[in-house]
């Protein structure tokens, strides 16, 4: 679920 | 996912479904701003291309979708629903909205993670995010009667991002997540452009008074 960058956030 | 980023989109999701639900319902869009409305469409487009590029969550990919969907349908009710488009308050919904697309965008070229059409995309989307309901907050103060729905709707919205600032500080020490300038400083931006309307919302709630904006 999650992304370094962050990018799994709406 | 820790439970403030889980806060942060049911609020945003609560919102939509608020503003939606008094379209629909009341057939009245009165206190709400086409313009707001319109650039969320952008930022959306802009940031969930990412969803052609990679597959996060199903959970992700549903919230994308409902959210460039929802956001469509308000804007297609408020400019053309024969009943809904007449309580639309043009006159007093003056921002030239058009005008922060450009300088969000030349900012995404110049300031950005990585140099990428996807990046870059994204970036502006969170620059475009932080300013976007600046034509709401003016149409706000011009609004004699703010109704309950539009005040409740604008007050998720502004707390969406206020968890989401409280998400990157857990993930930054909880998760040991890498520091993330452009997101946080935007949602910091996007949240302090709040502050002043949460103090009238959070005081007209204390004293059980209607909210109302000094002009």
């Amino acid at each position: 679920d999650d992304d370094e960058d962050g990018h799994d956030e709406l | 996912m820790n439970i403030f980023r889980l806060a942060g989109d049911m609020s945003h999701l609560l919102s939509v479904i608020l503003l939606l639900l008094k379209i629909r319902t009341t057939k009245s869009c009165a206190g709400i701003s086409l313009k707001t409305q319109e650039l969320y469409v952008v930022v959306f487009l802009a940031r969930y291309l990412n969803l052609f590029t990679r597959y996060y969550s199903f959970y992700n990919t549903v919230m994308k979708l409902v959210f460039i969907a929802t956001s469509v349908c308000i804007v297609w009710y408020m400019r053309f629903h024969k009943v809904v488009k007449q309580t639309y308050n043009k006159d007093l919904d003056t921002f030239r909205h058009y005008v922060v697309i450009p300088p969000c965008f030349l900012l995404a070229l110049l300031v950005h993670h990585e140099f990428t059409v996807m990046e870059v995309l994204w970036t502006f989307s969170l620059y475009l995010e932080a300013v976007a309901i600046l034509p709401q907050l003016i149409l706000l103060q011009r609004t004699r009667n703010i109704d309950n729905l539009t005040g409740n709707y604008i007050f998720l919205l502004g707390a969406y991002r206020a968890l989401y600032l409280l998400n990157w500080i857990y993930r930054f020490f909880m998760e040991k997540a890498q520091a993330r300038w452009i997101s946080w400083i935007s949602g910091l931006v996007q949240t302090a452009l709040y502050a002043d309307f949460f103090y009238y919302y959070i005081k007209s709630w204390k004293n059980n008074e209607k909210l109302k904006l000094p002009a």
